[in-house]
């Protein structure tokens, strides 16, 4: 039976990306909640109904219409997904896993501490920054080995792993990822490319343009 | 704009410099 | 089938606990190799070999006595798991993965800030003690008022809801988290033991002494 429930978050947030998505495959019914008068970032949040539900008080979060409730992206992605964006054997399973795993641990905290000064919502460190940059060369260099033989992550379709290592990835190739800086990673943006060329990534990311022009800090 | 809500994330920036920490830790410890 | 294969990872890596207690369930047969001469940290997972299986040079890693090779520590205890480990519905699997995640995104970072300087790894730095000791305090009432009325953290049976939160808790327990500050967390602490006291556990984690007096830094 298709799951249908509503998922909480703000706007554009990249962690609820990846259970919209799956949605799109699977053909989970999402309602999405992120602005009042439905929802308000920062207050319903803080509610006692909302911390009832989601006692870590985090978004994006997930109720089902039949009452379910979870929290943290990752699980709430599974959860809308089937069975082939999870993974059909152990194998793929733990697989899918690993990838996503290693967007978490690997991709995401580097792409922050790049990404976030040239937003404007963090303070500028030029070492961390050119730390981050060296940690998203080795993320990309083994995403990249992966790649040199495969159309996707794990086996011949989209999977969990696609979709959340394209949506740990979209910040660094909207905002600094240029031409020249990405052009060891080849593998990788081809198949960056071919995700989002996918329908049900179209759907929810619409056009991404890659960057031209790798952004500075926002002094 | 959604770019501000970005800076409530729950990000481990210095993440970096606790597996480098932990790297060597562990390795000076095999290497005695 | 049961899996069998070798675990590539340092001594007492809390990461490679936790397949190694899934393994305990699973009936999973694990050969360990964390010392000279079968594996040197630091130069074994640097060679072309170990890297020709595990691109990204990670431990813990693992590789099956069939060739299947993973890292990530959450996939390859996913891996060597069974049904009921891994939540044996839709909804009991999305919230293992809940928890799986909750534990590396809410409590290893600041464990880490706080138990690393006490253990010499890291400078000390005030500031950043204090903030992760509010942030220790917020996730552990999370899971107290989780387990406020329940013994496991997903359904009646240990899963690996259980296992990664314990794993990412040793650290504070042993080091850190005195009688006084565990105090307000009972449900907590009567949850941790109850999983230690497990055969599955203890054979792995062998007996773990709670903390009697918080470790400062060690200067």
């Amino acid at each position: 039976m298709a799951v249908s429930g509503t998922l909480y978050t703000y706007p554009d947030n990249w962690r609820s990306f990846k259970a919209q998505i799956a949605a799109q495959y699977s053909g989970a019914q999402l309602r999405l909640r992120c602005s009042p008068p439905h929802f308000r970032f920062g207050t319903t949040n803080r509610s006692a109904d909302f911390l009832r539900k989601f006692p870590a008080g985090k978004v994006p979060a997930f109720e089902g219409d039949d009452g379910f409730c979870v929290f943290e992206s990752n699980a709430i992605a599974y959860y809308v997904s089937n069975e082939e964006l999870r993974g059909a054997t152990r194998e793929g399973a733990a697989q899918v896993l690993q990838w996503v795993n290693f967007a978490d641990s690997d991709i995401v905290p580097p792409a922050s501490t790049w990404v976030f000064p040239t937003l404007g919502i963090m303070h500028y460190n030029k070492q961390a920054t050119e730390q981050a940059k060296s940690e998203v060369r080795r993320a990309l260099s083994v995403l990249d080995a992966h790649l040199q033989s495969r159309t996707f992550l794990v086996g011949e379709r989209v999977s969990l792993a696609d979709i959340s290592v394209v949506c740990a990835l979209l910040w660094l190739y909207k905002q600094v990822l240029e031409p020249s800086f990405r052009q060891p990673f080849g593998n990788v943006t081809r198949w960056f490319l071919t995700c989002l060329h996918q329908p049900q990534f179209k759907a929810v990311l619409g056009d991404v343009p890659l960057c031209q022009r790798m952004a500075q800090f926002d002094a | 704009m959604a770019v501000d809500f970005l800076s409530n994330e729950n990000i481990w920036f210095e993440k970096f410099k606790y597996d480098d920490a932990e790297r060597r830790f562990y390795e000076q410890q095999v290497n005695g």
